[in-house]
């Protein structure tokens, strides 16, 4: 199943 | 004090409508080098992030850093009235609640003012880190959006695998699957316009799997450059770059599908 990774994921705020 | 001016206001009228879709509002950060916008979808699986550099404007003064919170579809109302030829202009003062907009036809028989409300908008930005990619391919634009057009109508998902040889684009849904491959063009070949060409660096071949809903929307910027850039790695977002020849540049990243 794939599943949808969100961006916060991979980056983090400034 | 803020001021800028670009000949072709179209390509601004573009820029906006390639953002508008996927962001509602944004901070305009301006500065002395230029102006940069980072946004989010309200998913947080795609981001865009827009870099302008001074130097792809006519006029271009920024006393102050100045930031300027603009909600897209009021100002997309408002570039609605520009016309294609016309000259732009952007004013804001520095601790102003509202911005100007000046378009001017090419002869100046015709100018039209517009003020924009601005927004407070509360927005941290997100830190992209400098990302070494295993594979980046340069691709023309139209090619990339008739991909992702055609391939929507069958699938959600598309693969992407790249190898030294072609970049592939598959997919599969309730009909079937299918899926198109782009060979690299030959490096001898001299004849031809570069940005009708595919060029593939690769380090290590990639496959990724990408919602086709967001591609779709990156395309939008297809109007602003002949050529787009797709950056690869393994589990990582992929970023798709438009390049304005020396205005700047779009990216979009997007985050991947992950099997589990």
């Amino acid at each position: 199943v794939d599943v949808q990774c969100d961006l916060f994921f991979f980056y983090n705020f400034r | 004090m803020f001021e800028c001016a670009l000949i072709q206001g179209e390509l601004f009228r573009k820029l906006i409508a390639s953002v508008q879709d996927l962001v509602q509002d944004g901070n305009f950060m301006c500065d002395a080098n230029g102006i940069s916008l980072q946004g989010m979808d309200s998913s947080h699986v795609a981001l865009v992030a827009l870099a302008l550099k001074k130097e792809g404007f006519v006029e271009y003064r920024c006393d102050r850093d100045v930031t300027l919170g603009i909600n897209f579809a009021n100002l997309a109302k408002m570039l609605k009235c520009m016309g294609a030829k016309d000259r732009l202009s952007i004013r804001a003062q520095d601790e102003g609640d509202s911005a100007s907009f000046v378009f001017e036809s090419e002869d100046s028989s015709r100018v039209s003012n517009f003020e924009l409300k601005l927004m407070q908008i509360d927005q941290e930005q997100l830190g992209v880190p400098e990302t070494q990619y295993k594979a980046v391919i340069r691709m023309p634009s139209s090619e990339f959006q008739r991909i992702c057009k055609d391939l929507s109508a069958i699938g959600d998902t598309v693969s992407i695998s790249v190898t030294k040889e072609a970049v592939k684009f598959s997919v599969g849904g309730d009909i079937g699957s299918g899926d198109m491959s782009l060979r690299q063009s030959e490096s001898g070949d001299v004849d031809g316009d570069d940005s009708e060409k595919v060029m593939i660096e690769l380090e290590e071949p990639v496959q990724q799997n990408f919602a086709l809903r967001y591609l779709n929307n990156f395309t939008k910027a297809t109007a602003l450059s002949k050529t787009v850039t797709l950056s690869l790695g393994t589990d990582m977002p992929l970023v798709t770059e438009y390049k304005m020849d020396n205005l700047g540049s779009i990216r979009y990243y997007l985050a991947p599908k992950i099997d589990e």
